[in-house]
């Protein structure tokens, strides 16, 4: 399943 | 997020100015501060690579110098280091780090070595404050700004649930189970402590874990 590519998280 | 972002960033500076302050590091586990670091470290990884925010990058900055800092401080200082409680911080964190890192392996979204340590600097974080509650169970009379810095920290990850319950139903496609699952047994690992802190709080006592 797709997941956010940018890790725009801490 | 940003609640969990602040409370994460207080509990570093919380722990910084008990260490700074009284010039003490006991009842802070080094294992748990290092275990921090090597966390950071891995995740960051792509610091100089991709450019989210100036927030994100300046975060990432302030968490790794500042986690090498304690180390630093609980390591060198001359005042400091005697008074880091080794005999009592004895959890043996290999029992984290290779079940993580060969988890991370296995269970990933891409196999590349920046994924991989990633992932692993994810499943690590989860566990990462096994040590320092072991000890604060060992330690009687936990001082309140070690107790404080435990409850910021425990608090971030659970208020990033809050977050990723909001982003999930309004953003289209946001979907991270490895963040999610890990993030949830975080939490959940601090949940014992919290029931104490809490309870200590309300009767405004010193927090005392029972062994």
């Amino acid at each position: 399943d797709a997941r956010v590519e940018d890790k725009d998280e801490l | 997020r940003e609640a969990g972002d602040m409370t994460h960033l207080f509990s570093i500076i919380v722990l910084l100015l008990k260490i700074n302050a009284t010039k003490s590091c006991s009842g802070v586990s080094l294992k748990t501060q290092e275990l921090y670091l090597l966390v950071f470290v891995t995740r960051y990884l792509d610091l100089f690579q991709s450019y989210i925010s100036l927030y994100n990058s300046c975060m990432k900055f302030i968490f790794i110098v500042s986690s090498g800092c304690i180390i630093g401080y609980m390591r060198k200082h001359k005042v400091v280091s005697q008074t880091y409680d080794a005999e009592q911080d004895t959890f043996r964190v290999a029992f984290l780090v290779w079940p993580s890192f060969l988890l991370a392996a296995v269970i990933n979204q891409k196999l590349s070595v920046m994924e991989i340590l990633w992932t692993f600097s994810i499943y690590l974080e989860s566990v990462a404050i096994l040590p320092q509650l072991v000890l604060l169970q060992r330690t009687k009379n936990v001082d309140n700004l070690t107790s404080n810095y435990v409850f910021l920290l425990g608090s971030y990850r659970g208020l990033y649930l809050l977050n990723w319950i909001y982003r999930c139903l309004t953003e289209e496609g946001y979907r991270q189970w490895i963040v999610w699952i890990s993030g949830l047994l975080q939490t959940a690992i601090y949940c014992d402590f919290f029931y104490y802190y809490l309870k200590s709080w309300r009767k405004n006592e010193r927090l005392s874990l029972p062994s």
